[in-house]
């Protein structure tokens, strides 16, 4: 099943025991699920169960040298979809896609990618 | 003096800075 | 010998009759002592911001592109306090501050504070700063000691 990482995270984060939810306090930072792809089209879906009062998240697709100890789509190794005004990122680039997901929403999240790696 | 940043702030000891949701985005929306 | 939470209390108020700012010719500004300071005294805090390590960078860029001068001291791997638009006048004491000063990352009451303290007792109008080691600070001096936690500049 594909879970959180315990190990390709950010410190500051703390993995729940089922590895399924990630809490943090100390600014936008990021944990990698475990499992990864490297050729063809991906997808997966993630619903969102609850969301604590004012809490919000970015969701997507990471590479290993995304930076853990900033939000996903900050850099040029990752793209995300944010909770907030559903806003896609990368490199730091906000543009707008959807309007805002919260809790109860099922999000699909897809990825093409090269045959030849 | 050039060396006081634009509204400097005096402080006595350490504030904690929250982070806003925003804060690694070249612009916020 | 009081504990460091109580030194740490009367630094707050003693700071301000303790530190000047001067303007100096070489390295535009340093500290010095309006009364004497015995060995081993907490003089000032490098007080400022407390923020994440990984946005020093973002902040560098953003006060270089004002042209405000950036200030910051690390704490540990994961903080850095930054003094550049909120902080007191420990922000002029370069990352060496020898000979008469050292500084010190203080646990007070759980929470980690850049202390400066006298390495030996300093007279009453007498410099904080090693002032007259460096140049102007805007062209930094390579430092080639290749120590393991060397931070690449002298200044």
């Amino acid at each position: 099943a594909v879970l959180l990482a315990l190990h390709d995270r950010a410190q500051c984060l703390r993995i729940s025991d089922d590895r399924l939810s990630v809490t943090g306090d100390k600014g936008y930072c990021m944990v990698r699920a475990t499992h990864c792809v490297r050729r063809g089209t991906w997808y997966w879906e993630a619903t969102i169960t609850a969301q604590p009062e004012g809490a919000h998240c970015r969701i997507g697709w990471g590479g290993p040298l995304a930076n853990l100890n900033a939000p996903l789509g900050y850099d040029k190794f990752g793209y995300s979809w944010r909770s907030r005004k559903g806003t896609v990122f990368h490199e730091a680039r906000g543009r707008h896609l959807s309007p805002g997901y919260q809790q109860g929403d099922v999000l699909g999240i897809l990825i093409h990618l090269p045959e030849a790696a | 003096w050039s060396a006081f940043a634009p509204d400097f702030k005096e402080l006595d000891e350490n504030v904690e800075y929250e982070e806003r949701e925003s804060e690694f985005d070249l612009s916020d929306e | 010998e009081l504990p460091m939470a109580m030194r740490y209390r009367q630094l707050c108020d003693s700071t301000r009759d303790t530190v000047g700012v001067y303007r100096s010719p070489i390295s535009g500004r340093g500290l010095f002592c309006k009364r004497t300071v015995e060995a081993g005294q907490m003089v000032i805090e490098y007080a400022g911001q407390v923020i994440r390590s990984s946005l020093t960078d973002i902040r560098e860029r953003y006060y270089s592109s004002r042209g405000i001068g950036c200030y910051m001291f690390r704490i540990d791997d994961d903080f850095v306090v930054d003094a550049t638009m909120k902080g007191n006048a420990a922000r002029f004491i370069n990352h060496s501050c020898n000979p008469n000063c050292y500084s010190r990352v203080v646990d007070i009451l759980g929470k980690k504070h850049i202390i400066i303290f006298a390495l030996r007792k300093i007279l009453r109008g007498e410099e904080l700063t090693y002032d007259y080691k460096f140049p102007i600070e805007e062209d930094k001096i390579p430092c080639t000691c290749g120590a393991r936690r060397c931070r690449k500049y002298l200044n």
